[in-house]
């Protein structure tokens, strides 16, 4: 049985801004 | 059994890393090249560069909260290494490939050394 792997392109965490 | 891929996770992360780089957050060294300081992550340039990988894993190193590299190593050359080591990208000028090329080499990194050497040979054919 193969592995289905579903590729998600989008963002994957939450994005640290460059200064608070 | 199946699995989503996030396919962007890991330039995600770096970026997440860069961004905590620059506001000097949980960064543990100093590098310092020619007196010149520059702030980073331990895991991050030991994960990037053999000679910081053997450094870290030193026990008796290990714990340094500042390294100077050798006097002949340059501040330029290792500003564009650490900022590849960052982002992926690695900035190839004709002025500063040669020591982003040595520097490279120094800080065991070769991969980087092989693909300065190819622009280098393909600079010189054009």
């Amino acid at each position: 049985q193969g592995v289905t792997t579903i590729k998600e392109m989008g963002r994957s965490i939450h994005e640290i801004p460059r200064q608070d | 059994d199946s699995c989503i891929q996030f396919t962007r996770h890991a330039s995600d992360v770096l970026l997440n890393l860069n961004r905590l780089r620059s506001r000097d957050v949980l960064t543990d060294v100093t590098i310092l090249v020619n007196r010149q300081p520059f702030r980073a992550h331990k895991t991050v340039l030991m994960a990037c560069s053999g000679l910081f990988y053997s450094i870290f894993t030193d026990s008796l190193k290990c714990n340094l909260n500042a390294i100077s590299l050798d006097p002949k190593v340059d501040p330029d050359g290792f500003a564009i290494l650490l900022g590849f080591m960052y982002t992926s990208r690695l900035s190839l000028r004709e002025s500063s490939i040669v020591a982003v090329m040595n520097t490279a080499v120094y800080l065991q990194m070769d991969h980087v050394v092989d693909t300065c050497h190819r622009f280098i040979q393909s600079s010189d054919r054009s």
